[in-house]
């Protein structure tokens, strides 16, 4: 309906206004509608302004603004419709250091809602995580489930 | 819906049965180029529904069954089932007295298929109606793939929209 | 044809003069997500000839001129110059005196183009030129950009070909 | 021209028998002409055997297995006709520890007849890399380079 539409774009609109900076550590996201005066048709745009530098092209973005861009977007959602579980194939790849601790932190977030599956090769990622499950093929082309549980110490680490 | 356990086997290159019980919070899933992580997010796909072969990196939905490797023969039967906790209201009405819903998909090389939920023979139809609204169903802002990251960013304003109306 | 030198200003995110002088063997460009490492591959390309926009990631060959940040005006030219060794016969027949190559790619807000060649006005078509044969062409099997290697191994038939081509 | 083109694809085709084993510790890759026949018009088909495994579907593959077939692919073709240079952009990103390690070690080889510039976040790669350059934005969306450049002490790291 015309009017869910609206409040949804809206609350995930102000929603992105909180997740973007706190991932880019500055900077602004807008979602803007290209035809305002035709909400079940029109299409959405992703104006974005990073930190310190100006309105640019969606298309010149490196791969890691452009990663962190989407899970800004995509969590935005998320944090306003929580899914039941999330599934990420490898989302914090492109990411360095300093995003991947970001992402992470806000993953956290997250996580307190819906349950998270996120397959990752970033040992950051790996730590942040409240279980870790190992695939292994010990025999070649035959995939086995090593279970890894943690147990945290308390804030020790 | 709260993810509770899947059971894999004969799916891609999980010859033997794995079964998963997934905890809450966050699952990080590791291990090795090519070891079949992916793999499982395919198989919870497919259980949930998926009837895009190209979405499961095959050309033909036969390619999701066990082909063979070092010194195994081929299977002739892929099964998945996934038991979720109807905890949340997302499941459809007529589950509503179920504390939990397991569905389960069975594709032979014959190419019959068959699926259950509750263990009752039921319709593909069926089981993708238990996601509808739940935002889980078919391209869900829930699931992200190897790869497509990038490629968000710079989705078309239509593509935008759609992520959008599916939390509406 | 070693790469010896490449000057950049006003190129994208290089807004000041930056000169990189390019040992021979293995150089790894490492720096945060969005500081410019790709957009030294992507001066390269341009001063190469790289005519695609696309491949630039940009949607007009304005999009190159550095835009403005942080409190700096965008300027209103770019400029890229490379200087390559010319030590092994792949350049055309008409240098073989020089013992050094240089290259020059001017772009104006405006629209307007120049190029050099050895501190020569010259034509894009020289500048292309100089990598015929070298297996430095356009579509090089020697440049493969961010997030393309997945890809190369679904390359169609005729895909594959061209780059074995261009090695023959 | 029609001979050299069948010269170049079975020398390549030679290299890529030597290199695919070795990034993969075992297994088997061969490109066949699809229509033998037609050397000046047809397409390049590529059949991998992966250790252990069976000849499977290219796009069954995984994204690390996709992305070191590919490094396979054109690192055969650089052994057979060395560019002067050439730029890799984060091509090692999808690959596990222990592929980017054999990636590197073949990487060492390619290095000696061309000049690489290779882009990466991962640490192991910038430790194989003879210089480093490390590029940083100290005023943001202002690119500024700075060289690193390695001594490195004989084999006693
Ligand atoms: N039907 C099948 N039978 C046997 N093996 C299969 C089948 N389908 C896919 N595979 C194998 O599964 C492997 C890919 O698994 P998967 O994509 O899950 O890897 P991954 O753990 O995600 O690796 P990466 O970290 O590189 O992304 C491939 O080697 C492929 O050959
Ligand atoms: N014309 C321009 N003027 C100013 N800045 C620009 C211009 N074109 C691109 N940029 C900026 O350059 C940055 C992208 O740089 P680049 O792609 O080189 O990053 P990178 O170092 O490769 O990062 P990653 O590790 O994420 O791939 C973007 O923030 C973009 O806004
Ligand atoms: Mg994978
Ligand atoms: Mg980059």
């Amino acid at each position: 309906t015309q009017e869910r539409f609206i409040e949804t774009f809206n609350l995930i609109n102000a929603k992105l206004k909180e997740v973007f900076p706190r991932l880019f550590e500055g900077g602004s996201a807008t979602l803007v509608l290209i035809e305002p005066n035709k909400p079940l048709e029109t299409g959405v745009e992703l104006m974005i302004h990073l930190p310190g530098k100006k309105l640019t092209r969606l298309s010149l973005l490196s791969g890691g603004e452009k990663a962190l861009s989407a899970i800004a977007f995509i969590f935005s959602i998320f944090l306003i419709k929580p899914a039941s579980f999330c599934l990420l194939d490898e989302i914090d790849a492109p990411l360095d250091d300093a995003n991947v601790f970001r992402f992470n932190d806000l993953l956290k977030l997250i996580g307190q809602n819906s349950q998270i599956v996120m397959i990752t090769h970033n040992k950051r990622t790996m730590e942040f995580a409240d279980t870790l499950f190992g695939i292994t093929m010990e025999q070649k082309g035959i995939s086995k489930l090593v279970s890894v549980k943690f147990e945290r110490a308390p804030e020790a680490q | 819906m709260k993810l509770k356990k899947l059971d894999i086997v004969g799916f891609k290159s999980f010859c033997d049965k794995a079964s998963i019980d997934f905890p809450p919070g966050i699952s990080a899933v590791v291990g090795p180029n090519g070891c079949g992580k992916s793999n499982i997010i395919d198989a919870l796909r497919w259980v949930m529904g998926e009837q895009s072969v190209k979405q499961l990196r095959g050309k033909s939905m036969e390619d999701v069954i066990f082909s063979g490797a070092n010194g195994k023969p081929p299977l002739n039967m892929a099964e998945v089932s996934l038991l979720l906790a109807n905890d949340n209201g997302d499941a459809p009405e007529e589950l509503r007295d179920f504390t939990e819903i397991m569905l389960t998909r069975r594709l032979y090389r014959s190419g019959e298929s068959a699926y259950f939920l509750n263990k009752q023979p039921c319709r593909l139809k069926d089981i993708h109606n238990i996601f509808m609204g739940s935002g889980l169903g078919a391209r869900s802002y829930a699931v992200i793939q190897q790869g497509n990251i990038g490629a968000i960013t710079e989705a078309s304003p239509e593509e935008r929209r759609f992520f959008i109306e599916e939390a509406a």
